[in-house]
């Protein structure tokens, strides 16, 4: 494929045979979405690749179909903890954020840290505490709820119950992923 | 996992990375995702990669890193470098996962171990496409 200038990915998410029409609808306006605002953003005067790849991605991470921001997928515990990095080419920066819980937008928190500290990545609270210093929009941990993924965690719970123990680490299938 | 790979007309690209992680992950387990040459990775020249998978597999290969090096140093095109590290080193080791990669003249390519991957690029004429298995 030639002539690119923005490429997506939302995961390799579910089965085939687990596929809605109704969700395969929505996952594909939910990419086409993102391409469109990353590619806006990076054919603006005076934007960078880093513009592009952050449109786009606060994009997928605001719809709940996809496994980041609204529709992270829950811990062991039932939290919502979010990962996100970003890295540009030419001068190899880079910035990254890991288990945070109240960044709207963690794509944005890596690139704050990666443009505004001296650091490439920091984790949880301080993550957090950074975001909020730098005007990062902040969320109670419950906007990250979504019934689907709070559906996948309960059938897991449900299926250490029976078996008395934590469920195995091991992903059985993609799904996982989210 | 979602990501993204862009590029300018200068031929500057960048890569990035968001996700949830996997579902019943431990409390303070890490993924690829926010690892610098594990799920992300960009070089001006080679390429600029994104990753989604099984993130432990992803960190012990080093995948994006990886993929980028063999642009780099071994001359092989994005497609063959993302088919070598995501379906023979990965698939080999047990390790599930995909890679988008875009490089710095535009051309793009994606390569996977799974049944799917919800993915989508865009030209500089405007132009969408869109895939989710095919």
């Amino acid at each position: 494929m030639e002539d690119v200038i923005l490429g997506v990915h939302g995961g390799t998410g579910l089965d085939k045979k687990d596929m809605t029409p109704e969700l395969d609808k929505k996952l594909r306006a939910g990419l086409k979405a993102a391409l469109e605002a990353g590619a806006k953003r990076l054919t603006e005067a005076g934007s960078t690749p880093l513009d592009g790849v952050e449109a786009a991605i606060r994009v997928l991470e605001d719809d709940p179909h996809f496994n980041a921001g609204r529709g992270a997928v829950f811990t062991h515990e039932g939290r919502n903890e979010l990962d996100a990095s970003i890295m540009e080419g030419t001068t190899k920066k880079a910035g990254a954020v890991a288990g945070v819980t109240v960044i709207k937008n963690p794509i944005s928190a890596a690139r704050a840290v990666m443009a505004k500290s001296k650091h490439v990545m920091m984790i949880g609270r301080g993550a957090e505490v950074f975001s909020t210093q730098q005007g990062l929009e902040i969320v109670d941990p419950a906007y990250f709820w979504t019934e689907g993924r709070w559906k996948d965690i309960q059938r897991v719970w449900e299926e250490e119950k029976a078996k008395g123990k934590r469920a195995d680490i091991e992903p059985k299938s993609s799904t996982y992923f989210g | 996992t979602v990501g993204a790979v862009a590029r300018n007309e200068k031929g500057q690209i960048a890569a990035g990375t968001s996700t949830g992680g996997m579902t019943n992950k431990m409390f303070g387990r890490v993924g690829d995702s926010p690892i610098i040459g594990a799920g992300t990775y960009a070089e001006d020249g080679a390429a600029a990669v994104s990753c989604t998978g099984h993130g432990e597999y992803f960190i012990r290969y080093g995948v994006s890193k990886e993929i980028v090096s063999l642009v780099k140093y071994k001359g092989l095109s994005i497609q063959e470098a993302a088919q070598e590290v995501i379906n023979r080193q990965l698939k080999d080791a047990g390790g599930e996962g995909a890679a988008i990669v875009l490089n710095s003249k535009g051309q793009w390519t994606t390569s996977r171990n799974t049944e799917g991957l919800y993915r989508g690029w865009i030209n500089s004429k405007g132009e969408i496409t869109v895939r989710l298995y095919e």
